[in-house]
């Protein structure tokens, strides 16, 4: 699972 | 970005104007459950922190505050300006029972153990179960009126075109994100039930009436 750094979603 | 999340945010802009004027234009909140948009303004709270620190573009920043402005908005209109109209005899969903499961749960099943992305995961299951004191509330008076269930039925699609933001992302970029997913899912099956009766009642010009 991907390391999701920053979330760029709102 | 892609179209379908576009639209997902389109429309959830469009739920929190849609309620924000109709308290205003109205100056009345009946029908509204003043809980869910205190858990509302609490998962931008929590989600946003970044706000200052971690700059994405001008459209996401910009629909950030936006989003931040409105809730907090709208939850002074219910409890401050037009609190007279607030119905709290229906409008008694303990939200406790929302917060502290979510918060521990964020504290367990989470990215990454750090203060920032616990209180991002917080406000993803938080914000899947916001909406049950507003739909417990609407079970509870046996109605709700027209541009409630609009407003309703644009904050359900706002989700639900995000979960084929992510089926999209997952195969042209091969991006998805297990957490947002689930909490995603969960957040638009609680709304199945009100989508039924809207699409069967509401777009037939039919006032919306749960079955008592």
């Amino acid at each position: 699972e991907p390391e999701v750094e920053d979330h760029d979603e709102l | 970005m892609n179209i379908f999340r576009l639209l997902g945010d389109l429309s959830h802009l469009l739920a929190i104007i849609i309620l924000l004027l109709k308290i205003w234009r109205t100056r009345s909140c009946a029908g509204v459950s003043g809980k869910s948009q205190i858990l509302f303004a609490l998962v931008f709270t929590t989600r946003y922190l970044d706000l200052f620190t971690n700059f994405i573009s001008m459209y996401n920043s910009a629909m950030k505050l936006i989003y931040l402005v409105c809730s907090y908005a709208t939850v002074f209109l219910m409890y401050f300006k037009f609190k007279a109209t607030y119905d709290s005899n229906h409008d008694t969903f303990r939200m406790e029972f929302l917060v502290v499961p979510v918060g521990g749960l964020a504290f367990l099943v989470n990215h990454d153990f750090t203060p920032l992305e616990i209180l991002w995961t917080f406000s993803i299951y938080l914000e899947a179960v916001a909406i049950l004191p507003q739909l417990f509330m609407i079970s509870k008076t046996g109605e709700a009126e027209t541009i409630t269930s609009h407003y309703l039925f644009a904050l359900g699609s706002y989700r639900a075109l995000y979960i084929v933001n992510w089926v999209f992302r997952f195969y042209t970029e091969g991006f998805f994100d297990l957490i947002a997913i689930v909490a995603g899912c969960v957040q638009t099956i609680l709304y199945c039930d009100f989508f039924y009766l809207y699409i069967t009642k509401v777009l037939k010009g039919k006032q919306l009436t749960l079955p008592a």
